[in-house]
């Protein structure tokens, strides 16, 4: 479902070139649930980025659910996130008017495919799964770090996606509150065949990855594959 | 050198009042090496903020350096913060507009203490030490996350204050880099008497702590003294 051909991404700053990937390749079927890991400035953003369309590869190419996204233009590549992707932020863009409520609504708001009364339920079930249904007319900037993460990560969610990309979603997380997140993912995994792509450090996601991926200066280094816990 | 009385710290919103932190008692001496743990949302951060001097408690007591910070003026804090304090906060609060050396910088321009080739020196160290040595002309959307947060860690130290606060100083950080930045902490520590406060979900942040004080809903449930390592 994902594909990844000899990818290259280059930053340019000034006279300098920053070689982010270095032609990484990779093939992700659909009811996937792998981690990649690696050092601080390895590439895993930079990997997510570009399977969620948020970014385009300088070389090599993205296939995501038998699209090729290089030859997608800008409306074709905002409907592909819109009804196939979730996607977990590292620095969580939550926007900032909105609250609880709103944030999480909004990616189903703008897919138009479900009633009011559908997006209510679906909205409401989700908040109160990751802990945050007395929080609902917050606002991000009155809420911890581990509470915007964790609506970050319900609005991801909500719509119930083909594929999730999470960077780094248990980073400002306790460990029991990281637990039940990674349950809440595991049981989309099972029950909905969800795809799922961490970007992680946490040794507590690697184990219940089926496979992790081990990405160094922008290559993969190992690829192997683990039994699920 | 730190010493809370009873602080209460009240969100209002709207009707709703959140109680951030319910009448917390502590004392630090100078040279100590603390983590505060607990759940997302337990009042980890609320406590940092009130400490730094960054924000005000809703009733009791915080006294810094023998100054109960209620009494100050603005200007009387700002000083405060500026000249005894280093702060890492949680979402990193970098300029944007400024590059890593710029930014790193900042503090100690601001104090207006050192010849602009001690400046120069003392930035040049502290980022090398941070790994970031390569990353001086990028501006914070060039960097990744731990990258960043690298940054927010050399800025709060680079002027060796009397306390630091780190609000999860190791939430990006893959295991070896988190460890070298625990490192150059613990050197401080011994060789500036430099107080350290971690709020952590991190064990390895905890495992090297003197004392490890537990947060649970805005109270404190343990107090306990450990070995560092
Ligand atoms: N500005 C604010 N307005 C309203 N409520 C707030 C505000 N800041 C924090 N809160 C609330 O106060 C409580 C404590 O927040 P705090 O940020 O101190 O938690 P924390 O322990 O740092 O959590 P985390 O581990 O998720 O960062 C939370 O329930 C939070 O929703
Ligand atoms: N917009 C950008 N412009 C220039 N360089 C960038 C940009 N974004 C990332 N980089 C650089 O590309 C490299 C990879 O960045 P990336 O964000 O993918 O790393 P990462 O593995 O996610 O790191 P972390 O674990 O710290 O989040 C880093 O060296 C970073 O400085
Ligand atoms: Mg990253
Ligand atoms: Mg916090």
């Amino acid at each position: 479902i994902v594909q990844l051909n000899n990818v290259v991404k280059e930053y340019a700053l000034g006279k300098t070139v920053v070689r982010a990937l270095r032609g990484v390749s990779l093939t992700l079927a659909r009811g996937e649930f792998i981690a990649v890991a690696g050092p601080s400035g390895s590439g895993k953003t930079t990997l997510l980025n570009l399977i969620g369309c948020v970014d385009k590869a300088t070389s090599g190419t993205v296939t995501l659910d038998g699209a090729e996204t290089n030859t997608l233009d800008d409306h074709a590549l905002t409907e592909l996130r819109l009804h196939k992707l979730g996607f977990v932020f590292q620095s969580f863009n939550l926007i900032q008017v909105l609250n609880v409520y709103q944030n999480v609504e909004f990616p189903i708001l703008l897919q138009g495919t479900s009633t009011g009364g559908e997006r209510h339920r679906m909205v409401e079930e989700i908040i109160d799964r990751v802990g945050l249904k007395e929080y609902l007319r917050h606002r991000p900037n009155e809420l911890s770090g581990g509470q915007r993460q964790r609506v970050a990560i319900a609005r991801a969610l909500v719509g119930k996606p083909m594929v999730v990309l999470a960077d780094e979603p248990t980073g400002n997380l306790d460990s029991k509150t990281g637990q039940s997140i990674i349950d809440l993912m595991k049981q989309m995994n099972r029950e909905e065949q969800t795809t799922f792509i961490f970007s992680t450090h946490d040794p507590r996601v690697m184990e219940q990855a089926q496979r992790v991926i081990e990405l160094v200066d922008g290559q993969i280094t190992a690829n192997g594959a683990q039994p699920a816990k």
